[in-house]
């Protein structure tokens, strides 16, 4: 199961409409402070259903739209799409092709959608349940979970081998 | 339940050894250990690194660089045992001296051929050591771009933010 | 007390001003405040910045960089008010992009005219930026040693370590 | 008040005599990861009087005694001198150079000197007092005294504006 790609539009600073690809095997995403590197790692794991602000380095969930400059008006809504490549067919779906949307929308509304059919949370969840990836698991490393690692905060390190178990 | 997780425990722990003997040199060796071996599930799990000549010690007393490195040995380790499709690194290099993240991006190396990797990054030897290169920046105040970027012309990216 | 505390808090406050449009850029502002104005003396001290064009925030949005770059201009600001006859910086430009490394260089050469600095750094651009270089290194396992270094020779160092 | 020097010996990973000069404005300090570059940091606060073991990435006092290699034996004493040229009178004594020393034996013993001659802990920091520079002094900063301004742990902000003040 390979990325794709990632769409995003409404996300933090991303008011463009935003597709990056991610045909490689090593990828890299360079830049300026400030210019935007992190919140694409945000937006992965926001789409793969993280509900935690604190791990998205907000004050509260609406902060992730698009919230304006002194030019552009804030965003009514923000959505990423993750496309996976299924032909291993790792994903318990008979699709090749997986896409995975989240939209939240300024009245705090959400949608989820798998391959554009709306679906809950816990649909895109269970979708990877056996692939480690959850927007918590151990595929997502920030910087900060490399010191949850040192500083084995809340058992840290004993809840990643249970992940892998 | 205890006995699935004892089971990954061990392997888990066979891995660190290797991959932190790769990361660190011949003769720095490490360990794995439950704080509290009759209560498995509930304990805290502890590293011990003794790198080689030196006593052993706990991670508290290694340096940053040689902290961030055990980090990303278990982080490995975790792989081996149940391989992530991909995995993000955002800016863990940081700490990292020269020769460190050169076994940094070799072992990004090695994992790839089984996932993929997206490596956030502000270090040169990093970038060219990656397949594709992504730059983001702010054409426009406040507003990201991506565009696709030659290594050689990194620099540009700067005057673009300007 | 508090008219002391109060006195130099305005001051720093100033002073903050006009040290983090330096290191971020024209336009770009900021703001001290007393969480509780009618408590100062146990009062948190809250931080705001204001990138030109973007909206202001609180520390905890701005990126990882734009945060050091932050807590920089904070010290200097203490420094304004009341200069450290030296001052160590341990690694601290580690999240910082070229273009602020070269800020974070020119700002420390502007305060070494009054303080001296010690700077730790794993960055080619800061190494080349300071006065003299020291390199400290492990010949002989597990013991450090130290010698001065030409940075045109740094290379040379992860040879000895070997 | 200019530093003029520093001699290690005995203190973490410095078991060999050292010395560092520090003449110039701006001094450089580079080296591989786990070298001792933090270390000659540690040794700075500690003979300004640092006491928090935490401060100085110590689980107890002892273990700041050069703890011994397979080649080399533990040392018996750690001992810091940082010396100061005093010409601009900054410090309320009459020399020219002041040189402050620490030694702690393994035995658990401490000393304190200043210009060699014994004193106490008190004495060392209230040389200190109106220059800015403590062993928690915001001269000192360490990356993780950069963190600190950033997470505001227990009002460290405000600590910090009431020492300039
Ligand atoms: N909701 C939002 N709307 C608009 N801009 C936002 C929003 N949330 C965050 N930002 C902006 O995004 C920028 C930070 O982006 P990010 O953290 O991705 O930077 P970065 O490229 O990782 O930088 P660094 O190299 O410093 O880590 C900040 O300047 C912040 O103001
Ligand atoms: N009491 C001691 N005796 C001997 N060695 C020690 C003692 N305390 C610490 N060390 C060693 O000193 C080394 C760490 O040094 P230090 O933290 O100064 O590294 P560093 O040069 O700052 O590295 P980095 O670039 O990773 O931050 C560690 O390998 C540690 O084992
Ligand atoms: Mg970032
Ligand atoms: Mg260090």
């Amino acid at each position: 199961m390979r990325l794709s790609s990632i769409y995003i539009k409404g996300f933090k600073s991303f008011y463009k409409e935003t597709n990056i690809n991610f045909n490689e095997r090593v990828t890299g995403v360079v830049g300026p402070n400030g210019s935007g590197k992190s919140n694409i790692v945000d937006a992965i794991r926001w789409v793969l259903g993280e509900q935690k602000t604190t791990e998205l380095r907000l004050d509260s969930m609406s902060d992730l739209l698009f919230n304006g400059t002194s030019k552009r008006k804030k965003s009514s809504m923000a959505q990423v799409t993750l496309t996976f490549d299924n032909t291993k067919n790792l994903l318990p779906t008979e699709y090749n092709t997986v896409a995975i949307s989240r939209v939240l929308y300024r009245s705090g509304e959400s949608e989820y959608r798998i391959n554009d059919v709306a679906c809950r949370l816990k649909d895109v969840r269970s979708l990877f349940i056996d692939t480690g990836i959850g927007s918590d698991s151990y595929a997502i490393i920030a910087l900060n979970m490399v010191e949850d690692i040192l500083a084995d905060n809340n058992g840290s390190r004993r809840m990643m081998v249970e992940q892998a178990s | 339940a205890t006995t699935r997780f004892l089971t990954a425990f061990e392997e888990i722990r066979e891995h660190f050894k290797t991959v932190f003997t790769t990361l660190f040199k011949e003769g720095d060796t490490c360990d794995l250990f439950l704080e509290e071996e009759d209560r498995p599930l509930d304990s805290k799990i502890k590293i011990v690194a003794k790198p080689k000549g030196k006593r052993p010690k706990s991670l508290s007393q290694l340096s940053g660089g040689e902290k961030t490195l055990t980090a990303i040995a278990l982080l490995f380790s975790l792989y081996l045992y149940k391989p992530a499709p991909f995995c993000i690194f955002d800016e863990v290099d940081a700490p990292l001296d020269d020769a460190n993240i050169s076994k940094f991006n070799n072992i990004i190396r090695e994992f790839s051929k089984n996932s993929q990797f997206i490596v956030v990054t502000h270090n040169k030897a990093t970038m060219a050591a990656v397949d594709v290169l992504y730059g983001v920046f702010m054409q426009e105040l406040g507003v990201s771009e991506v565009a696709q970027v030659d290594f050689r012309n990194y620099e540009n990216l700067h005057t673009v933010d300007r």
